[in-house]
């Protein structure tokens, strides 16, 4: 199990320092092993640099930055062993507009192989959506399906 | 393997049957506030065998089935179902002749629990086997609640392993 | 100072009450205390109705209506004993656009006693604010203000 | 009292010097991911006394001093001044016949604190009261940092009780 934990750790490092650049236009992430010498019992380290900025830990990371950060890294797992579909609840709330659209645009490429369904309250995500489906209350407390016209938001 | 359809009756907010067809590619919920999108993910999460009342944010697993409103009477079954589209192949080895997988469960006011795969009875333990099979279960990383997203960067750097061992 | 907690209580209670129907357009939201014996140690139990649905717990509500009942309590505590200022960082990304609307329409009541200081991404908080700063990090890594013209959001 | 005036030099990433006017009323603070907004805030809390580095999301106090940029060297001082306006009457009692106070707040990579109020040094300790005893500390109910909207209501029964502490 070492040899495998070691190879996806490779792997997903890999394509971590592929994506964060892409979501952030620019900048540098890595990840690194707390004790490479333990496998079994080694944390993760997570640094990035975000575009023209120094080095730094993740605390100081701003509420979206750090936002795109946890993004960056669970699609860099997803690339690496794909699971059959990904759901997401509203992680696209503390992003600004141009975030959003790389986070957007990063989908629907990753969508042309697995599915996605996205929760959203974001009208830039709704547009670029394949599927749109509308859930409202008109009765309080009962929860119906509407068919949202993708017009009205396109 | 994709999500092809979901029905939902009785659980949570979903007093009446509703069906959700998700295609390939990138499907998107919306509505306002409290009208039941994230319980849609967590009767999905409920169908591919969640056993913690807690993380559907409920008191006891009770808490999912239809508790009433100002103008519904509460009711005494939850159910959901899931049906699974499998590519050539990549069904696990129980299922290997079957295109489509339907997963269903209920539970009744009384606890009683019931689980199906193909409408054949099973237990909670088969669902998860099957879900864990292929490469999916209901505590994976691929699935993201609301507000959860920097979780995986607020743990610890040993509690972030399980992301890599879940890949390896 | 055990009868002046018992009046602050009473007084936040008693602005809840309407504080809350009026961000939910309805509903019914109340105090209690856990321990009405022992004022010096009690707990404050909140309880949330919203419109046309039962009685329940926090744990049941939405991520909205969880930083709308947040926001309710908030602004209760602040009618009973204002603050000379109150600064809110991006509390209005959960809430849908009624729900922005009836939040920032209490603001702008509130306002007119206190100063209210609010960073936000949501282009409707944008539109009814007195005052709206920009800054910008045009060199990376160097913040900077900049005048927003107030006509790029009416 | 209201906060009339802010001036930012050295503090995070507000490197050249900063000055916002805030009149009565609702001012707005806007801005991409990662520009600096919450960093307001933070120079705001440092200002009126915080005491503690991790509330202002760094390790070290040290951690407020701008650390350097691509085209920018770190330099060695953050300063930070509120000024406040103040109606009739309102003013704490060594301050009465004031009708603008001003804060000011330094500190050097040496780890040396300099503290001001209306330009004669002091104690960390004299601010902090200046604030409490206009009803309003570093830690009030009223400032609502990033992600912190239902720390209120996540808090257990017993710690909700500060709010109305607060307001006792
Ligand atoms: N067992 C149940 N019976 C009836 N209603 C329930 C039950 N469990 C939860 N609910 C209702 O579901 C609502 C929450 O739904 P949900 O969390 O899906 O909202 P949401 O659409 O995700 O909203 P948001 O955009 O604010 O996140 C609550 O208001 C709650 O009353
Ligand atoms: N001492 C420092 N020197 C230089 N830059 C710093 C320092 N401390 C923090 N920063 C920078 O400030 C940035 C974060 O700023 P801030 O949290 O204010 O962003 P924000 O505008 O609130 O963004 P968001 O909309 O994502 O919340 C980080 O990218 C960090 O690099
Ligand atoms: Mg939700
Ligand atoms: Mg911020």
């Amino acid at each position: 199990t070492c040899r495998r934990f070691a190879d996806a750790f490779e792997k997903i490092n890999e394509q971590f320092k592929k994506v964060l650049p892409r979501l952030f236009c620019g900048g540098k992430g890595e990840l690194c092993l707390t004790d490479e010498k333990n496998l079994l019992e080694t944390g993760i380290e997570v640094t990035v640099q975000p575009p023209g900025k120094k080095l730094q830990g993740l605390d100081l990371l701003s509420g979206g930055e750090k936002a795109l950060t946890a993004i960056a890294l669970i699609f860099s797992t997803f690339m690496v062993r794909p699971s059959p579909f990904c759901l997401m609840d509203e992680v696209d709330a503390p992003l600004d507009d141009a975030n959003t659209d790389r986070f957007n645009s990063l989908i629907k490429e990753l969508a042309k192989k697995s599915q996605f369904i996205i929760i959203t309250h974001n009208k830039r995500t709704m547009e670029v959506c394949d599927t749109l489906y509308g859930v409202t209350m008109e009765e309080s407390g009962v929860s119906k399906l509407v068919s949202v016209r993708l017009t009205d938001f396109k | 393997m994709i999500i092809k359809q979901l029905e939902i009756v009785g659980f949570k907010s979903f007093v009446d049957k509703v069906s959700l067809q998700f295609p390939q590619g990138m499907n998107t919920i919306v509505g306002p506030n409290g009208c039941g999108k994230s319980n849609v993910f967590d009767a999905i999460r409920w169908v591919m065998g969640e056993p913690s009342a807690k993380s559907l944010r409920g008191g006891s697993m009770e808490d999912v089935i239809f508790k009433g409103s100002d103008t519904r009477k509460p009711i005494g079954m939850a159910e959901v179902s899931l049906i699974l589209a499998v590519e050539e192949g990549q069904a696990p080895e129980s299922y290997r002749n079957c295109s489509e997988i339907m997963v269903t469960r209920r539970l009744f006011r009384n606890g009683e629990s019931e689980y199906y795969i193909n409408k054949i009875r099973c237990r909670r333990l088969d669902i998860q086997e099957l879900f864990m099979d292929s490469g999916m279960g209901a505590k994976s990383y691929a699935i993201i609640g609301q507000g959860n997203i920097e979780a995986v960067l607020n743990a610890k750097p040993e509690e972030r392993r399980a992301l890599i061992e879940e890949a390896a």
